[in-house]
């Protein structure tokens, strides 16, 4: 039965595309099979593996409004047991389509049930935002992995998120459990970042994976060449710290 | 007759709120009358002033839904001639609550024509994203300012956003302008930010800001003191940038 673990924070820029595409590399190349959705109509995700949607392929947009089966919509990638569901620009029409439609927080939900048990694990990009298609990646999954910047801005809006996911576990999903809170873009020589840093593990505890993500130029570099860090530049610290990271995940042994 | 400027890009964390809080405070010192209108569920430009609202206190929702005037909404700060109007969470809900709304793109126009000659500047923090909220704000503008982080992903957003606005452009608001692109976060060291800043500037020629905003820790600190950069640190990199983005906002020399 897969694990589906949805990547939210409705801060911008915190490093959700980043993680989704990385840490779903790191476990395909772990031997797992995965299944990322890109739920953002920015479309990063799917941009990050290289691939461009056309007009007639169905996309998560489909699948959610229920067109399409995810079935249909998963693509292969340059990884065997990695596929992924493209976004496309229609998702912004979605927030509003949606609103008029019934079960709208459940879609997806409803939709990936055909397919829970075809992949270990099921990853879910979402957009800065907490509205309609973000309900439905948290409606949809067992648990939720938060990047959070070690920036001011990123810390107050944590509060808000977490009263959200609770707000979705008393009505829509009462099995929603936080997967952890992944630091990102961490860089030890500045003290505003050890401070939120040092802030959230003694807030959080162990919800905090042990994993830290540095910040590290081959992770932004690597979506301008289509590929996730793990493939561009496999010895980065960058690529290194997201095979700990879906090591950690998978429930592996990682290094102290 | 006040200028109304968006600060708009739904690519999240490219520097939307630091530029709204720094660019109406560079505006103030210098003299011209601001008023800053946090558009954004997340609060961050009106924490960024150290305002933070009660339950009592008018918000821009509340101004969007026409429960409050703009005056009544607007609020001194620690520079006389800045006013702020605050955000707070229920702009979550209005996005949704605005579907069935008669105008629902025009709101906030409509409420802004009433304060409009009271002010030089209006400026408007958007949220990441294109929603009814980010519509209203670009049918009630006159130009729109976006902040572009010299990075792949925020690239990539740039021609979805482009052709929103000249969606809008073409339906709700006709003379919608294009204040400038914004290069923020830049940092010459690092080989992709120089290559899409070079791209940028091949494109857009004169339509990107002089001014770049360069990379600067300061910025980054001084919300936490709930203060502009330039008043927390006015030596700091980050600060005079905004000082000159400001002059050349105001149409006044800036240093060569
Ligand atoms: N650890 C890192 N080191 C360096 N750059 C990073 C790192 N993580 C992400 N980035 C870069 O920072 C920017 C923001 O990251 P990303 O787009 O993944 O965030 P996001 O949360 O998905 O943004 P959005 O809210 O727009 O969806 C991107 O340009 C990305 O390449
Ligand atoms: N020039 C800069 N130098 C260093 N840090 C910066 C700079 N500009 C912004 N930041 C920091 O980067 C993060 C993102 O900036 P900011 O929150 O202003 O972006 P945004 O576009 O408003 O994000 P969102 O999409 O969530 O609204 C913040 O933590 C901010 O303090
Ligand atoms: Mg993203
Ligand atoms: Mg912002």
């Amino acid at each position: 039965m897969g694990r589906v673990i949805a990547i939210v924070n409705q801060k911008g820029g915190v490093g959700k595309t980043t993680t989704a595409v990385n840490l779903s590399a790191g476990l395909a190349l772990g031997g797992h099979s995965v299944l990322l959705i890109d739920a953002d109509a920015q479309c990063s995700a799917t941009s990050g593996y290289g691939i461009r949607l056309t007009g007639e392929d169905p996309s998560t947009y489909d699948v959610i409004l229920g067109n399409a089966t995810p079935s249909d919509a998963a693509r292969t990638t340059m990884l065997p047991s990695l596929r992924v569901i493209g976004a496309s620009r229609d998702l912004v029409g979605a927030e509003i389509e949606l609103v008029g439609v019934e079960q709208r927080e459940r879609r997806l939900r409803q939709a990936l049930a055909t397919v829970r048990d075809q992949y270990e694990f099921i990853l879910i990009d979402c957009p800065p935002s907490l509205g309609l298609v973000t309900l439905n990646a948290l409606t949809s999954c067992d648990s939720l992995l938060i990047p959070l910047q070690c920036e001011y801005y990123a810390l107050e809006g944590l509060t808000a998120l977490l009263e959200t996911v609770s707000l979705v576990r008393d009505s829509l999903n009462p099995d929603l459990a936080i997967e952890g809170l992944l630091l990102t873009m961490y860089d030890g020589r500045n003290t505003l970042c050890r401070q939120v840093a040092e802030d959230v593990k003694g807030h959080f505890h162990d919800k905090v994976f042990r994993t830290v993500i540095p910040r590290n130029v081959r992770l932004s570099e690597s979506p301008s060449h289509g590929l996730p860090a793990l493939l561009y530049d496999p010895a980065s610290r960058g690529a290194l710290a997201y095979g700990e990271l879906a090591r950690e995940v998978a429930g592996e042994a990682i290094d102290d």
